[in-house]
Order: C-alpha cells, then structure tokens, then sequence
C-alpha cells in the first residue's frame, strides 16, 4: 500500500530553525531550494507501524559533483559500505534514496545485494548510470529492507518527484523514525557575484553521538 | 541513527567540494550527542549541482570558497541543533562554547566532552547549576589547559573563574534553567580555558526519565 506524501507534513511538525546569524536568509524549500533539485516522500509499506511516508527520494536534474561522510563504526550498515565504493568510483551522482524502518545492518552479503538491487532499480527508472545512485537507511539494525516493498515503490516514488517545498517537506518526514519533528532548512546567499541556495534536511533523535568521516 | 543530504547550486569542484563537506561536518553533525552512542548508518550526502551560474569555486580558500563554506556551515549547524533538541525525551537543547583554547579543533573536542556528560545532561533536567560537573567534562577532555583560568557561564551567570567557584545566585541560575525546559529553549554553558583564538561549540540536550523509558521499550 503507498500513499502519497502530500500529507506527509500531517505526521509530524517541523522542528524549530536554528540557523546561526550570517550573511544569508533563509528561504523556502529545504533540499529542493537549490537549482536543478527535485523530491518526494511517500509511504511505501516498510515500517513496522503506522502509515507515515518511510521512503525518500532525492534527484538531481543534472550530474551533480558529490560528497559523503559516514559513520566510522566497524560495524556498518550495508548502505555505508555501497555509498563508500560508489564515491570512490564516481565523482558525481544524480540520486539519493533513502528508506526508514530496517537500518539494513548487520545483514551480511545478503544486504548488501539488497542494495545494488534497489539502486539498480532506480537507475533503470531515473534512466541513469547505477553509480550515480546513493542510498542511506535507518530503522532497526539486524532486520534487512523490504525489499519487495521498497521495488514496488519506486515508480510511484518518481512520479511523485517535485521541485517545490512540498516535495522537500514530504522527504524530511519520510526519513524521520523516533523523530518528533522534521528537520529541514535552506538560505540563500552571494557567492561571488552570483546568488546561491544551500538546503537540507536531516533525521535523528536517538543513537546520536556521530563521529563521520 | 542520523541521515542528512545536502543540495547546493553552487560550482564548485570534487576536491574541494568534498573537503568542504568534511569541514563542515566536523563543525556540526560531529559536534552533536544526544546518549553518546554512535550508529551504524549515520551518513551525510551532499550534492552541488552548479546550475547557479556562478564563477567555478576551486580554491578552498578564494573569496567564494570561504562563502560557500559558511553557507554549508550554517546549514548543517541549523540541522544538526534540530537533531538534539529533538534527542529522545529531551527537554531543551544544550549549546556548550569553549573559548580560549589553541585550535578550533581543541575547543571543538572540549565542548563536546561537556555536551557528552551524563552527569552534566541530568543536572540540566534536575535544574541544578552544577559547575562542578561542567568543569569536570571540561577537564577529562584530554585537551591540557591551566585549572586557573577556566571560567564557566550558565547563560550569562558566572559560575567559575580563575579555576574557583564565584557567589551566584543559585535561584536565579536554576530557574534559568527550568525556563529552559518548559519552554523546549536553549541552555547557554560558556566556557574559557585560556588565552588562545580557538573556539569550538557542541550541542546536546538534557538527560530525563523519558529517554530510559523510551529505549527501555524499544528494541534494536
């Protein structure tokens, strides 16, 4: 069952914005306020409970130049080990889809096909290269995606792509678990003689004490 | 566990777009504790799509390089601060800024020891102005400082300098903190450690009852 994320922001309240003073403003539309950005957040069937939106997707209209930082716990999840090479391999990337509901760690060889399998599947949707495809998850360790679920998901998670606020906001909630509020942001600023957008959105509440490298 | 993904329209190139990203990383989400357990898939992706139209940013320390930068900083600091006011049965948030030190990266390390504290997080939930612990997470850091010249602020109330306990009024200081709570504000702990131009801060929140039922219920 897969419900659209438009009454995504229904679930839970934004969290409060604590922008720290700068030669900026805030503006409207998290991750989806930069140039060339489009998302979406939709219920796609992982969760244990309930009907909040627990599938996220985030894409970029161009090649965009990439860059992570992930947890440095020996003990990583499968994603992280997938996100690592592919960086490794591809200086740009065009796609981050992100579940919540099984943290798809400490899963073994059979999670990590799990994750080649969905980036697959979104590269041939998006129509893009598979390495171009990055993909995080949260939710409870041991327990591997669903991955039927998730596939199934997928084309309705493209259509709902959007590059207004709305979009941004469904998958700020989407990717919440034990989080309160969703927790999304984005100014705008001079750099040079050009205007410039830098947006986000995050989730935690519990098991935060990062060290990312 | 925390996720971020970051969207930019600025130009800028892979070296120093990924060396940006780290910086400011380490000056927010690796600055935050909610119960000083670090997950198995905290991740951030950051993506810079250079629609903006904007001059090519490849020096990290050309004028635009430095803007960019303050703009990742600020954005990810914004995120980062929701993250642990939203930490689990938290209260209000806990921003800790250390002073004084020789490097960022010093001050950076001690503010974080304070924001680390249990001792520190469940005197903010019992309203104490407890300076002793404060000064403790400070000094455990692993960052060698004088004693003599710390000096400690719960909002703008000292409570310590020159190494020593000051008179304060301790009604006045608790209910700061009490205000703080009810009202899902921010706590203030200022803290100089010396002379030097380092300066570092850390966010956490406060340690309450709610957070032991919560993962006393919840299974991993």
């Amino acid at each position: 069952v897969s419900v659209t994320g438009a009454e995504a922001s229904d679930y839970i309240p934004k969290a409060p914005i604590f922008l720290p003073e700068g030669p900026w403003k805030e503006v409207p539309g998290g991750v989806t306020a930069a140039e060339g950005f489009k998302a979406a957040g939709i219920y796609g069937g992982l969760r244990a409970k309930g009907k909040k939106p627990d599938l996220a997707l985030v894409a970029c209209d161009v090649d965009a130049i990439s860059a992570g930082v992930f947890t440095t716990n020996m003990v990583a999840a499968a994603p992280v080990l997938y996100c690592k090479k592919t960086l490794d391999i591809s200086e740009r990337a065009r796609a981050v889809l992100i579940n919540a509901g099984q943290a798809n760690a400490a899963t073994g060889d059979a999670g990590y096909e799990d994750v080649i399998e969905c980036a697959n599947s979104l590269a041939k949707l998006l129509q893009m290269r598979p390495e171009e495809v990055l993909i995080e998850s949260t939710g409870v360790i041991g327990h591997r995606i669903k991955k039927d679920a998730l596939l199934n998901s997928l084309p309705k998670l493209v259509n709902s792509l959007s590059s207004s606020t709305e979009g941004a906001d469904s998958a700020a909630v989407a990717i919440t678990t034990t989080d309160l509020v969703s927790k999304s942001v984005a100014i705008e600023s001079q750099v040079g003689a050009r205007t410039v957008r830098v947006g986000g959105m995050a989730k935690g509440s519990g098991m935060i004490h990062p060290n990312m490298a | 566990t925390m996720l971020g993904v970051i969207t930019t329209d600025a130009l800028v190139t892979s070296d120093v777009w990924r060396t940006m990203v780290q910086a400011a990383v380490d000056r927010s989400f690796n600055q935050i504790t909610v119960d000083g357990d670090t997950s198995t898939n905290d991740t951030v992706i950051a993506l810079a799509s250079g629609l903006s139209g904007s001059t090519l940013i490849a020096s990290l320390n050309s004028h635009e390089g430095m803007q960019l930068q303050a703009c990742l900083d600020g954005v990810m600091q914004s995120l980062a601060k929701s993250i642990a006011w939203d930490g689990e049965g938290a209260t209000c948030l806990i921003e800790v800024t250390v002073i004084g030190a020789d490097s960022e990266a010093e001050a950076a390390k001690i503010a974080r020891s304070v924001a680390s504290s249990q001792l520190v997080k469940a005197a903010v939930y019992g309203r104490d102005p407890n300076w002793g612990r404060i000064a403790a997470a400070a000094g455990y850091a692993g960052i060698p400082f004088h004693q003599n010249k710390l000096r400690v602020l719960l909002g703008n109330i000292l409570l310590m300098d020159g190494g020593e306990p000051q008179p304060f009024d301790r009604a006045v200081a608790s209910n700061y903190l009490k205000k703080a709570g009810e009202t899902r504000g921010t706590v203030g702990i200022h803290i100089s450690v010396g002379d030097g131009l380092g300066r570092g801060q850390a966010w956490g929140c406060d340690l309450s009852y709610e957070y032991v039922r919560i993962n006393a219920e919840y299974t991993t």
